[in-house]
């Protein structure tokens, strides 16, 4: 464990609990995609079958359950609360993101540290997490103002896993870890909030609504 | 070894 990893799973469970907060006191979700909450519950489900297989950690295994029964609540709030299901913008979050399962999970068949079941999930939870958020950019794009609440969900959610990145790092020098997939995945999917970073960074300087192209 | 090690983070 170091600073960096701890920084990094607060960060992202900052995230959520910003989401969670927009969506219990705004009761609406418009500006977020479900798209990319339905891939996150599948990364979450994918990633933690690890649960009932190895020994429970005092730290990962209470983040595990938090991550796994928050991204569902935000999922059910989405789909079946009467209100905030009527706030979600249906016509506009329009990514395809079917189209990203099937190659996250050809990806991991192929190319994971161990074929067997928990690993194959545990590398396709790692792909699709890389690329789950291209939903809610390209819903972001298209929504016209942009609440503080919804940009700061999706900052934070980029900023965890930079800092995981740093934490990559360190380990690699501190305790010589090398880790290909989530190496390389983390690059995919921090790079994929490099104009959003900009744009956000950009808005907050100058104390303006934030706006993507 | 190895795998154990892939999963100690989240």
């Amino acid at each position: 464990m170091n600073a960096f990893r701890l920084l990094a799973d607060l960060t992202h469970l900052l995230s959520i609990i910003i989401l969670l907060v927009k969506i219990r006191t705004t009761k609406s979700c418009a500006g977020i995609s479900l798209k990319t909450q339905d891939l996150y519950v599948l990364v979450f489900i994918s990633r933690y079958l690890d649960l009932f297989t190895r020994p429970l950690s005092l730290y990962n295994t209470p983040f595990k359950l938090v991550f796994l029964a928050t991204s569902i609540t935000i999922v059910y709030y989405m789909r079946y609360h009467k209100v905030v299901k009527q706030t979600y913008n249906k016509d506009s979050d329009t990514f395809k993101h079917y189209f990203l399962i099937l190659p996250c999970a050809v990806l991991a068949f192929f190319i994971n540290p161990k074929f067997t079941f928990i690993e194959v999930l545990w590398s396709f939870s790692i792909y699709l997490e890389a690329v789950a958020i291209l939903p809610q950019l390209v819903l972001l794009q298209s929504s016209s103002n942009i609440d503080n609440l919804t940009g700061n969900y999706v900052f934070m959610l980029g900023a965890y896993r930079a800092l995981y990145l740093l934490n990559w790092i360190y380990r690699f020098f501190a305790e010589d870890v090398v880790r290909w997939i989530p190496w390389i995945a983390g690059l995919v999917q921090t790079a994929l909030y490099a104009d959003f970073f900009y744009y956000y960074i950009k808005s907050w300087r100058n104390n303006e609504r934030l706006k993507l192209p | 070894d190895e795998i154990a090690d892939s999963h100690d983070e989240l």
